[in-house]
């Protein structure tokens, strides 16, 4: 069976159910780009943000974590978050792409493909509520 | 067998306003 560490969260794992927006039910090695800007535009509270790879560097913390640094939205906020070199991130036009797929593949059995910089990934920010 | 929503696969990234 797979073993998954405390903090890599469980619906990364292939064969997750995802419910779009619409209801639709997902598998999550399936999820499409479409299917997160299609469910974005029907939120009344989130919208999608296109965060750009600029860095990627080993953890001080541990060797079991990377720091990846990303230019967010369209005023280039950078943002670094600290996470599982095999946590998964949405890459526009391409799917899941991680710091270390063979670990992803390894731990999750989700196919994926290495995080570059450059890469273009999705995220959420607040929709302004005017 | 769970159901998870879509925006918990998607990391928050708020950016910081500064205009």
């Amino acid at each position: 069976s797979t073993v998954v560490p405390p903090s890599l969260p469980p619906y990364f794992i292939k064969g997750s159910i995802i419910q779009l927006a619409d209801g639709e039910l997902k598998r999550v090695e399936d999820l499409k780009t479409e299917d997160f800007i299609q469910s974005a535009e029907i939120s009344s509270e989130l919208k999608i943000d296109s965060s750009t790879v600029e860095r990627i560097e080993g953890s001080h913390t541990s060797p079991n974590f990377a720091v990846v640094q990303f230019s967010v939205g369209e005023h280039r906020a950078q943002v670094s978050v600290e996470v599982l070199v095999e946590y998964p991130f949405f890459v526009f036009g391409q799917g899941w792409s991680s710091c270390c797929p063979d670990r992803t593949t390894q731990l999750l059995e989700l196919p994926c493909t290495k995080l570059s910089v450059g890469d273009v990934c999705i995220s959420l920010t607040l929709k302004n509520l005017r | 067998v769970p159901v998870f929503p879509w925006h918990s696969l998607v990391p928050f990234l708020a950016p910081t306003q500064s205009d």
